[in-house]
């Protein structure tokens, strides 16, 4: 499968909806300072179902929504959108086209949704089981984290592998 | 389960020899299955020699001999067990140009099998990308993108 | 000491402010002295608020926004307490182009009072460099160092 | 006062005797990845008396002397020397020009000097007092480390500085 598209809405920096369509191949993004990079990262972990603060560099659930700038007014909401191409069966679901979206209110409400369908956390877990989060998304800085671990620790990457 | 991971380790060491040694343009590494002393399962041990060095504990490898080491173990793992997408955020950064020459050989190899996306700020990494997305701030704090087809003339 | 290092306090925030609305070329950072729950000694806060952005809290800084409030608050104290050396190792690592002319300015101006030794492979860097050291590693792992004096066309 | 010269000798990868004169304004130093660049940061770190393993990205004190490479035998012992032009006295010394020598030998002993008189390492310390480690030598990738702790240990920077 592949992933084909990421749609930001509401989340961090892109109050306003913002696509991204990937085409096979290496896409880079490149930017100044302080412009958006990692918080494409940090939306596509959120989406996945990554719920540490750290990994997400928040340090509350409503962290993740747009806070407001210059004249700007805070969002109600935010919510990432991620597209697989899934004509090959290779995730554990019958379609050949896989959304997967997250969705966070001011109130703290948090919804996961497949295909539109409300889900549980859990059943995005067990989708995104076979991704193996710790080498899909590798984050600013984070590179080397695995020679910093102890070896027992290491065993992780590998049983994720299995 | 301890069968599958001992398969699973197997096969990741075998691609770890080989990226290391493609990526340094030379040197060995390995990755070592070690008893943990208070009997729990393996741990994994990394040793690496990159290339004219002796072999040496990972303490003493340089931030870039450290970055591109763990590069080969993930091109390594994701070898054996393919994704959908990797999402690297600038895991060039402390690379040389002649190691960011290497690391971009590898990730057009890897881009064959999986969708690459990949923030830099690497001219060298730029330059091999199939399309390009720049991330820019407003004046008002919101994060716009603007799809910069690679119609060749980016390079420059 | 109490009134010592509350004179410094004051010393270096006014100079961290101004040192980060220079490096970001606009936006306001503070220092801000806050009490310790335990009744210890107060400790040091730090508010940074990029160009364009609201009032935030260090944890949403971008990775060069951190290097370069990181690099403000160095100046500052150097200011305050001039050293004899300065020896930087890759500090301008996760800087953008525009970032690292105005950090390389400032580092133009902190030469005049402290000698500055810089570890780069920023470009930018080496150019404004008044003097400048190659290293490399021979075959026998032994590094040797060659001074190439800016004659100029280094910088090509 | 300022730092005018640096000589390594057998320290990490430098087994020959390596000098850097230091002119006034900005020095650059370049080169690959691996080929020595920080370990003379760490050289002048351990010269100037850090005894910390993990700032000096070592496991053992002999980890500092050169360990031998491709047919080149290991060292005998590791020898750093810093040069300050103290003409302003600004060092409580009085000496218009102070040198610091730190050696160590395979056998584990440890020597300092100044201006060739041993010393001890609290001589050292002493000398270098005003000196405030914590911002005279910043490590690879330790830039953004004072925005990484918390509030009360962030004092200890405006202490060195007082
Ligand atoms: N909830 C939020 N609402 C609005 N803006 C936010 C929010 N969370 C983070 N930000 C902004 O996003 C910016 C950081 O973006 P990010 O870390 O993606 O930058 P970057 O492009 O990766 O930069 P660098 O090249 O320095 O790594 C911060 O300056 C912060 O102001
Ligand atoms: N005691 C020692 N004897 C011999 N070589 C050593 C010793 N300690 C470290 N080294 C070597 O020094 C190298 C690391 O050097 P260093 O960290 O200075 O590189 P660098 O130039 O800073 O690279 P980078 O640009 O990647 O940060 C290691 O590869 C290691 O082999
Ligand atoms: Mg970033
Ligand atoms: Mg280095």
């Amino acid at each position: 499968p592949r992933l084909t598209k990421l749609e930001l809405h509401g989340f961090k920096s892109f109050a306003n909806r913002t696509t991204f369509l990937f085409e096979p191949g290496i896409t880079a993004i490149i930017g100044p300072n302080g412009s958006g990079k990692s918080n494409i990262s940090d939306g596509v972990r959120w989406v996945l179902g990554e719920q540490s603060h750290s990994l997400l560099r928040s340090k509350k659930t409503e962290d993740v929504i747009f806070a407001g700038g210059n004249g700007k007014a805070p969002g109600g909401f935010a919510e990432v959108t991620v597209t697989f191409d899934n004509s090959t069966g290779w995730l554990p679901i019958e379609f050949s086209e896989v959304t997967v979206t997250r969705r966070s209110l001011r109130s703290g409400e948090n919804q996961f949704l497949i295909n539109g369908r409300k889900v549980r956390l859990k059943d995005i877990h067990h989708l995104t089981a076979s991704l193996g989060q710790s080498y899909t998304v590798v984050g600013q800085g984070l590179v080397d984290a695995a020679l910093s671990q102890r070896a027992e620790e290491r065993r992780g990457l590998f049983e994720h592998a299995a | 389960m301890q069968r599958r991971f001992e398969e699973t380790f197997t096969r990741v060491a075998r691609e770890f020899s080989t990226a290391f040694t493609t990526l340094f343009g030379g040197g060995t590494a390995k990755l070592i299955l070690i008893d943990n002393e208070n009997g729990g399962p393996a741990g994994v041990d990394i040793v690496a020699q990159p290339p004219g060095k002796r072999l040496q504990s990972l303490a003493l490898l340089s931030g870039g001999e450290r970055a591109l080491t763990a590069a080969a173990l993930l091109f390594a793992i994701l070898k054996v067990n393919p994704s959908p997408f990797v999402l690297l955020d600038e895991v060039d950064a402390a690379l040389d140009e002649a190691n960011v020459v290497r690391f971009r050989e590898r990730l057009q190899q890897l881009a064959n099998d999986t969708q690459a996306i990949i923030i830099t700020h690497n001219r060298g990494t730029i330059e091999v990308a199939d399309s390009l997305y720049g991330v820019s701030m407003r004046e008002d704090g919101v994060s716009t993108v603007l799809s910069m087809r690679m119609a060749g003339s980016l390079a420059g």
